[in-house]
């Protein structure tokens, strides 16, 4: 699993 | 960005769309509800906070100025210019019910606990029950008029799309935002039965009225 950095997505 | 990422946002945007223009031509706003396209405003506002910390893309800036400035705009229309077609009586949902608890929760459950953190965290779980004061106002009134069940359709599609995307990014990028998804699900769920009545009645050329 991909860590999550930002929010990428609207 | 996938197919299913992409269709959701123009499904959004063409809810948004569909709702102002309906409002501007009719210069009513009559079986809208104020207090959900308030709502709608709180969640860009806290969501797009980053817009002033990071930079994804052209694309990514553009549209959440877009999606920002339509709420606002969404929002004078109704309680600003045609403020006397608006339906305060029947648009009675009481939103402590919803900020309450979404505000606790996102102190309780987020990635991590900072500001910028917590407001999106609380703007994900806002959206996913920011409908509710306007279906709440349809099951009051018992009826819609067609072109804002247009509107629900479009805004219940994005939100199916981007169950597509998760599943989409899960399978080819082994990404996931377990916030994210969780909402994105309960929100959806609560358009399923309005799906079911879009489906059966409004494509089928009848208004949308409850018995």
């Amino acid at each position: 699993i991909v860590a999550k950095t930002a929010h990428d997505e609207l | 960005m996938n197919i299913f990422r992409i269709l959701g946002d123009v499904s959004h945007l063409l809810a948004m769309i569909i709702l102002l223009v309906k409002i501007w031509r009719s210069k009513s706003c009559a079986g809208i509800s104020g207090k959900s396209q308030v709502l709608f405003a709180i969640v860009f506002t806290s969501r797009y906070l980053d817009l002033f910390t990071n930079f994804f893309s052209i694309y990514n800036t553009v549209m959440k100025f877009v999606f920002l400035m339509c709420a606002y705009i969404t929002v004078y229309l109704i309680y600003g210019k045609f403020r006397k077609t608006f339906d305060n009586e029947n648009d009675s949902f009481r939103l402590e019910f919803l900020l309450i608890p979404v505000t606790g929760l996102s102190f309780l459950e987020n990635q991590s606990f900072t500001p910028l953190e917590i407001l999106w965290t609380f703007s994900i779980y806002l959206e996913s029950v920011a409908i509710l004061p306007q279906l709440f106002m349809i099951s009051k009134t018992g009826e819609a008029e067609t072109i804002t069940t247009h509107y629900l359709f479009f805004l219940g599609l994005y939100h199916a799309l981007y169950l597509a995307n998760w599943i989409w990014r899960y399978q080819t990028e082994n990404y996931y935002d377990q916030i994210a998804v969780v909402s994105g699900v309960v929100q959806t769920i609560f358009y399923c039965d309005f799906f079911y009545l879009y489906v059966t009645k409004v494509l089928k050329g009848k208004k949308l009225s409850l018995p």
